[in-house]
C-alpha cells in the first residue's frame, strides 16, 4: 500500500501523526 | 479512491516550524529501492516550490508563507517510483492541504460616495438608498461578515435616517423639510467580524438630497397695488407685482401664476410672470376709455404653476389683492364708431343713390363730431362721393358686382373725417358695400376647338358665369340642330360637359350648343361669348369647306381619280354600284377635279341673270335648314345606276333644293331615320379605321359640321376640328391637295393655290362682324356673306375651288334657279351648291370640258318642294327626309341647261343620286328618273 501520514496539532500545541489510507467511496 | 483533506496550514504565517507537515511511504520500499516525488500547484506549477518532498524518506515540507485569498487549497500529487527503473510502483496519491483563513481583509464599499434623494414630507421608514460593501476573507466566515452603522450626520441634529446593520439600507427616520435642510451628509462605517471590536472597519460618505414639493403658498409682496395709464394707450409693463414663495426657486413650485379675481371682465388687462424674478407684469392690452371708466378696481390672486402638495393642498385659501388702475384723460380726435359700416344695395342700384350716412364721433363728448370735414379715402373703383359736412354717401357710378374690386360680393372703401383747425386729426372709417347680385350676365362657353379623334371623339365644354350664386352653375348644356342624332352631351360637373360623338365621321358637323345658368339665363345665340367667336369663325369656315369636302368624298369613282382610292385620298363612290354604302371620304380617290365651267357658264340659260358675280357659286343655307350631314350615302337599292339620270334635273334642281330642305335633324328623327343603318354605317367605318390605325398617319382631316335645330338662329356657329399633331404640321404634306386645303383652312393657314400657271386663286375671304364687340348673328332674313369676294371668271385651263358660301335666312325658300349651261372651258370644280336666293352661278362658259358637280340635298321629302327641281315621284309622306346626291360628270357636250338636261347625250353624263333614308313609302322608282 501507499500510505500518507499528516502532522496535526492539538489544542495544546502538541503534534501527532495521523495516518490516512485509501478509501473506497 | 481519494484521500480526504489531510493537512492544513495557516495563511500569512511561517509554517516551516511545523515541518514535515506530512509523510508518504510505500510498502514496496521493503523489496525495491523507491524514490518519492510530488507535483501540482505550489510545487511544479505556480506558485512554485511552496512544497517539497524528501525522495528517500517521503517527508513533505512547506517552505513559504501562503495566502488563502490567493490559493485556498493545495493538491499535492504523490508518486512512488522504482529508483532504478523509474516505474511507478504505486498509483499516484493526492494529498490536499487547506489554507486556514485569517482576518486580513477590510470591508470594501462599492462606491466611495453614495448619493440619493428623497422628497421632503415623506413618510418615516421610507427607503432612501442602500449601501453596498464586501470583504475578501473567507465567505460565510466571521472574518467576512460586515455590519453597517451611521457614524455621523451633517447637518447635525436629530437623526433623520436609520441604517439597517446587515443590509446597508438607509431609511427615513424623521420628517424632512427642504426649506429647513435641503440635503444631508452621512458617514457610514462597515465593520467585519459582524461589527465586533476585533473586526476591520471602513468608512464611506452618503449624500442625501431633499427634494422640494409645493408645500408653500405664494404670497404677494404688497397688500395692494396701483398704477395709472392714459386712455387710448396700451402698455406692456405697466406694473410689476412681486410674488414670494419659499419653495425651490425657478421651479413650478416657486413660479407664481397671477389671475384676476374681478374687475377685468372686458379683458383690458393681463398679467404675465417674469420667470426670472417671479414678478407679475401687468399689461394693458385694450385701450382704456376715460369717458367710459376713470378707475379700474381689480382684485388679483396668485398661485403656483404647479399644484400644491397633497399635504398642504387642503390648507390653501385664495385671497385677493386689490389692484387699482387710474385712467388719465387725454384730448381725442374724432373717431368713426363703429370703425366700419356695411351698406347693402342691389346691383341694379342706380347712380346718385344715397347709400347712407357715416359720421365720426367726438370721443370726448360722445356726440357726432362737429368740427370735421368728410372725404372719401381709398375707393378703388371710385364708386362713392360723400357730403363733406354731413357724411352722406352717394353712389358715384353704376356699380357692378362683377367688378374686380368686389370680393365675395363686397366692395370696400374708406371715409376720412379730418378736423378743422391748425392741428388736424384724421379719423378713418371703412364702408362696406354689400352688393346683392342680379342675373345680369349670361353664361359663356369656354371651349376651345380640339382635334377630335375618330375613335374617341369628344370635346370638353366648360362654361362660366360672371354672376355669383344663385345665378351661376350648375349649367345646362344643350345641343341644337341636326347633330343630336350623332352628338350627345354628357355632364361632367356643374360647369362643364363633354360633347361626344358616337359615330364620328369624315364629315362636317356644325354644332350649336347653348348653355343656361342655374336661373335659366341662357347664353344667347345673338350674344355669343368670346369662346363662341372661334366657333363661329370656324363655323364659317365649315360652310366654306363643306362643298370641298363633299366633292372629295362623294364623287363617283368613274373618273380618272378613282384609281387612287387608298392612302390619303378620298375613296370614290364605287362606280355604278347601287345601294352600296359609300366608303367615307378619303381624299385623292375621287374623280379628279374637272372643270365645271362648261356646265355653269351659259348665261343664256333659262332662269334669268346668273352673271352677277356676287352670286356666283353661292352656297345658301336656310335658317335651320339641314344642308349637309355626315351621312352621304343611301341604302336605296339601285340608286345612281342610271347613267344620265337626273343629270340636268339634279343640276337644275340645285337651286330648289334649298327650298326643300326646311327640315331639321329633329324632323329627321321624328320622321324615323334609320338609326340602325346609321349605326352600322359609322361603326363599319370605325372598325375599318381601327384596323388601319397603325398604317395610317394620324393626320386625317376631320371636319365636323352640325346644324342648329328648329328655331335656332340662322348661321349659328359650327365646329371644325382637325386631327393632326399640334407641333408637327408635316402631315399636311401627306395629304392630297384638296384635303390639305381643308386642313390649312382649318388651321388658319393661308391657302396655297393649286399649281396654276395662269391666274391666282380667287380671293377667299371670311368676313364676320367684329368679334370683339358684337358677334350677334343677324336676325332672320339677313345674309352673311362669308366669302365676300366676287369671284373672277377663271380663265381657261385653270382649276378653281369655289369656297364661297352665303348664309341666307328666311323661311321662304327661293325658287330654284336654272343652272347655266355647263359648257365651259377650263377646269372648274363646283363641290356643292345650294341655292335659295339670287342667282348662284356665273362663270365663264368658255372653259374646259370636264365638270364635276357634287350635290347633296337633305330635306323633307316634300315632293312638291322637289318637284320641278328634281324629277322625282311624289313622296307620300311629306315628312320624310330625303338626301339626294348627284354627281354630274358631263363631258364637253353637256346640255346647255342644267335644269332640263338633254339626256339624249346621256352617255356623257354620269349622275349618281342617292336617297338617304327614304320614307318607307318612297318608291324605289326615284332612281328611275330618266
Amino acid at each position: 500500500g501507499f500510505h500518507v501520514k499528516v502532522k496535526e496539532w492539538d489544542e495544546n500545541g502538541m503534534a501527532r501523526w495521523k495516518t490516512f489510507r485509501r478509501q473506497k467511496r | 479512491e481519494w484521500i480526504k483533506f489531510a493537512a492544513a496550514c495557516r495563511e500569512g504565517e511561517d509554517n516551516s516550524k511545523r515541518n514535515p507537515i506530512a509523510k508518504i511511504r510505500s510498502d514496496c520500499e521493503e523489496k525495491h529501492p523507491i524514490t518519492y516525488s510530488i507535483s501540482g500547484v505550489g510545487i511544479d506549477r505556480a506558485p512554485y516550490g511552496i512544497f517539497v518532498v524528501n525522495p528517500r524518506t517521503g517527508e513533505i515540507n512547506i517552505t513559504s508563507i501562503v495566502d488563502r485569498e490567493v490559493t485556498p487549497v493545495f493538491v499535492i500529487r504523490c508518486f512512488a517510483k522504482h529508483s532504478v527503473t523509474g516505474i511507478d510502483l504505486e498509483p499516484p496519491l493526492e494529498l490536499r492541504v487547506r489554507v486556514l483563513d485569517i482576518n486580513d481583509n477590510p470591508p470594501i464599499f462599492a462606491q466611495t460616495v453614495f448619493t440619493g434623494s428623497i422628497e421632503e414630507s415623506s413618510m418615516d421608514n421610507t427607503l432612501v438608498m442602500k449601501i453596498i460593501a464586501s470583504d475578501a476573507d473567507e465567505p460565510n466566515h466571521l472574518n467576512s461578515k460586515i455590519a453597517f452603522k451611521i457614524e455621523s450626520q451633517e447637518p447635525s441634529g436629530p437623526p433623520m435616517f436609520i441604517m439597517n446593520k446587515y443590509t446597508g439600507e438607509l431609511h427615513l427616520a424623521n420628517y424632512l423639510d427642504r426649506e429647513q435642510h435641503s440635503s444631508y451628509t452621512l458617514v457610514v462605517k462597515a465593520s467585519d467580524r459582524d461589527g465586533a471590536a476585533d473586526g476591520i472597519s471602513s468608512l464611506c460618505s452618503c449624500n442625501v438630497k431633499v427634494i422640494d414639493v409645493n408645500d408653500n403658498f405664494p404670497t404677494l409682496a404688497q397688500s395692494s397695488f396701483s398704477a395709472s395709464i392714459s386712455e387710448n394707450s396700451l402698455s406692456s409693463d405697466l406694473l410689476r407685482i412681486q410674488a414670494l414663495d419659499a419653495d425651490e426657486e425657478f421651479t413650478d413650485n416657486w413660479l407664481a401664476e397671477f389671475f384676476f379675481l374681478s374687475g377685468n371682465e372686458d379683458n383690458w388687462f393681463e398679467i404675465v410672470t417674469d420667470r426670472a424674478t417671479n414678478q407679475g407684469i401687468l399689461r394693458v392690452i385694450k385701450e382704456l376709455n376715460y369717458e367710459y371708466l376713470q378707475t379700474h378696481s381689480l382684485i388679483i390672486g396668485v398661485r403656483n404653476v404647479a399644484a400644491f402638495h397633497h399635504s398642504v393642498a387642503r390648507d390653501f385659501q385664495m385671497s385677493g389683492t386689490p389692484l387699482t388702475i387710474e385712467v388719465k384723460n387725454v384730448i381725442e380726435p374724432p373717431r368713426f364708431h363703429p370703425s366700419s359700416v356695411v351698406f347693402s344695395v342691389s346691383e341694379s342700384t342706380r347712380v346718385n343713390y344715397v347709400v347712407g350716412t357715416y359720421t365720426a364721433i367726438d370721443e370726448d363728448t360722445g356726440a357726432i363730431a362737429s368740427n370735421v370735414v368728410y372725404s372719401i379715402g381709398r375707393d378703388p373703383a371710385a364708386w362713392f362721393r360723400i357730403n363733406q359736412n354731413t357724411g352722406e354717401i352717394t353712389l358715384n357710378k353704376v356699380i357692378d358686382r362683377e367688378s374686380i374690386y368686389v370680393i365675395n360680393g363686397q366692395y370696400r372703401a374708406e371715409v376720412l373725417a379730418i378736423t378743422r383747425g391748425v392741428t388736424r386729426y384724421t379719423a378713418t372709417g371703412t364702408i362696406v358695400l354689400s352688393i346683392q347680385d342680379i342675373n345680369d350676365n349670361c353664361p359663356t362657353i369656354n371651349t376651345e376647338l380640339r382635334k377630335v379623334c375618330m375613335h374617341s371623339p369628344s370635346v370638353i365644354i366648360t362654361a362660366k358665369d360672371r354672376d355669383g350664386d344663385p345665378y351661376g352653375p350648375p349649367f345646362t348644356f344643350s345641343i341644337h340642330g341636326e347633330p343630336q342624332t350623332t352628338w350627345i352631351i354628357r355632364s361632367i360637373n356643374a360647369s362643364s360637359a363633354e360633347l361626344v360623338s358616337q359615330n364620328i365621321d369624315f364629315y362636317i358637323y356644325r354644332i350649336y350648343i347653348s348653355v343656361r345658368d342655374n336661373q335659366g339665363r341662357r347664353s344667347s345665340s345673338t350674344t355669343l361669348s368670346g369662346a363662341a367667336i372661334g366657333l363661329m369663325f370656324l363655323g364659317g369656315l365649315i360652310f366654306v369647306l363643306i362643298p370641298i369636302l363633299m366633292s372629295m368624298s362623294d364623287c363617283c369613282g368613274c373618273g380618272p381619280g378613282a384609281a387612287g382610292g387608298v392612302g390619303t385620298g378620298f375613296e370614290p363612290v364605287p362606280e355604278c354600284t347601287e345601294g352600296a354604302i359609300h366608303p367615307w371620304g378619303i381624299e385623292g380617290a375621287q374623280p379628279e377635279d374637272r372643270d365645271v365651267s362648261h356646265i355653269l357658264a351659259p348665261t343664256t340659260a333659262a332662269g334669268g341673270d346668273f352673271c352677277e358675280p356676287s352670286d356666283i357659286y353661292t352656297n345658301t343655307y336656310g335658317g335651320g335648314g339641314v344642308v349637309a350631314s355626315g351621312v352621304e350615302e343611301t341604302t336605296g337599292v339601285g340608286y345612281g345606276t342610271g347613267t344620265g339620270y337626273g343629270t340636268a334635273g339634279g343640276i337644275s334642281g340645285t337651286g330648289e333644293v334649298k327650298g326643300s330642305i326646311g327640315g331639321t335633324i329633329k324632323e329627321y328623327r321624328e320622321g324615323g331615320v334609320n338609326m340602325a343603318f346609321l349605326d352600322n354605317y359609322f361603326s363599319e367605318k370605325a372598325f375599318v379605321y381601327a384596323d388601319e390605325d397603325e398604317g395610317r398617319p394620324a393626320n386625317d382631316c376631320l371636319l365636323i359640321y352640325d346644324h342648329e335645330g328648329v328655331g335656332t338662329p340662322v348661321g349659328s356657329v359650327g365646329c371644325c376640328s382637325f386631327i393632326g399633331e399640334d407641333t408637327d404640321e408635316t402631315y399636311l404634306d401627306t395629304l392630297g391637295p384638296k384635303f390639305k386645303t381643308l386642313a390649312e383652312i382649318c388651321l388658319g393657314k393661308e391657302i396655297e393655290p393649286f399649281p396654276d400657271v395662269n391666274l391666282p386663286w380667287p380671293c377667299v375671304n371670311v368676313t364676320f362682324p367684329n368679334p370683339e364687340s358684337d358677334l350677334n348673328l343677324p336676325p332672320p332674313g339677313t345674309t352673311i356673306v362669308v366669302n365676300g369676294c366676287a369671284p373672277m371668271p377663271p380663265p381657261v385651263g385653270t382649276t378653281t375651288v369655289v369656297t364661297e358660301n352665303t348664309y341666307t335666312s328666311g323661311s321662304t325658300i327661293q325658287p330654284p334657279r336654272p343652272m347655266p349651261d355647263p359648257l365651259l372651258h377650263g377646269n372648274m370644280t363646283v363641290t356643292e351648291t345650294y341655292t335659295s336666293g339670287s342667282p348662284s352661278l356665273c362663270v365663264d362658259p368658255l372653259r374646259a370640258s370636264n365638270v364635276v358637280v357634287t350635290e347633296r340635298v337633305v330635306g323633307p321629302a316634300s315632293a312638291s318642294d322637289l318637284r320641278g327641281m328634281l324629277d322625282i315621284p311624289d313622296l307620300a309622306d311629306g315628312s320624310n327626309v330625303i338626301v339626294t346626291e348627284r354627281v354630274i360628270a358631263p363631258n364637253s357636250r353637256l346640255p346647255t341647261s342644267l335644269s332640263i338636261p338633254d339626256l339624249v347625250d346621256g352617255s356623257n353624263v354620269v349622275v349618281t343620286e342617292r336617297v338617304f333614308r327614304p320614307a318607307s313609302g318612297m318608291p324605289g322608282s326615284l332612281i328611275n328618273i330618266p
